[in-house]
């Protein structure tokens, strides 16, 4: 069974 | 004041299709730029990022910055009054705590207006990096479109591999397993037609079934898809939206436990 990531990398405005 | 006047105003209905599947609700950011939309669906696991160019529409008009939270059900519904051929114009008032939309037929005969009550978003673009993707897939949107919806009745998951000899779609599930291998065209009389890959280094992930199909409301938006895939990170589909901008949606693919 695979398991589902996040959306991750994106990073938030300074 | 706000005021964008789409004289194709179909494209804002399709702009709609391919919004509320994902989202229930998303700030629509209005600059002189034009309008942009960054949203993540309510499990974080995609994210969706809409760009319409001012020159894209007929009359655009921006004075200061607005960023409008919309219901996207009660915004569907609203559309849902607007026939094809219409043209819509999006109105608001600086600070305004409402959006209003007007629909005119193609001869001027019918004029309709509805006026929306906006939301409260506490919501923050995100940053998206630049990456060279190690892949990247051109193909007919129909085709995609039709490769996520049958290969969603053999699984939940759907692995895309890509090689220098094409790209291979496969799901496994209690009935089997699927596969699709599409390989570059050689000759194409339409671009649109065509499967162009570009590959640096051979990929092969695995995405759920599920948010690719909704990716796919999309597909009355463009003839051709891109998808650009990278070891670990978000996959990227994205839908050109003709002469105005671009729908991207981001895709956590799943891993192996």
């Amino acid at each position: 069974m695979a398991s589902q990531t996040k959306i991750t990398g994106f990073y938030r405005p300074t | 004041m706000f005021e964008a006047r789409l004289l194709q105003g179909s494209l804002l209905k399709k702009v709609m299709e391919a919004l509320k599947e994902l989202l229930n609700e998303a700030a629509w950011d209005c600059s002189d730029a034009g309008i942009q939309l960054q949203a993540m669906d309510n499990s974080h696991v995609s994210l969706v990022s809409l760009n319409l160019r001012a020159e894209g529409f007929d009359k655009y008009r921006c004075d200061r910055n607005l960023s409008m939270g919309m219901n996207l059900g009660s915004m569907s519904k609203i559309l849902k009054c607007a026939s094809n051929e219409d043209i819509i114009t999006i109105k608001a008032q600086d600070n305004a705590d409402t959006v209003t939309f007007v629909f005119e037929s193609p001869d001027q005969d019918k004029v309709s207006d509805y006026e929306m009550k906006l939301m409260n978003l506490d919501q923050e673009h995100l940053g998206i990096p630049e990456t060279d993707y190690a892949c990247t897939i051109r193909l007919p949107s129909s085709e995609f479109a039709r490769i996520c919806r049958d290969l969603s009745q053999f699984g939940e998951s759907m692995v895309i591999s890509c090689t220098k000899e094409g790209v291979r779609f496969s799901a496994t599930g209690d009935i089997g397993t699927g596969n699709i291998k599409l390989a570059q065209s050689a000759k194409v009389d339409k671009e649109e037609e065509a499967v162009v890959i570009e590959m640096q280094e051979p990929v092969s992930l695995t995405f759920a079934c599920r948010y690719l199909n909704s990716f796919t409301k999309a597909t009355s938006l463009s003839k051709s898809v891109q998808l650009s895939m990278s070891p670990e990170v978000p996959l990227v589909v994205e839908y050109k939206i003709e002469d105005i901008g671009h729908v991207r949606y981001y895709l956590a693919p799943k891993i192996e436990d």
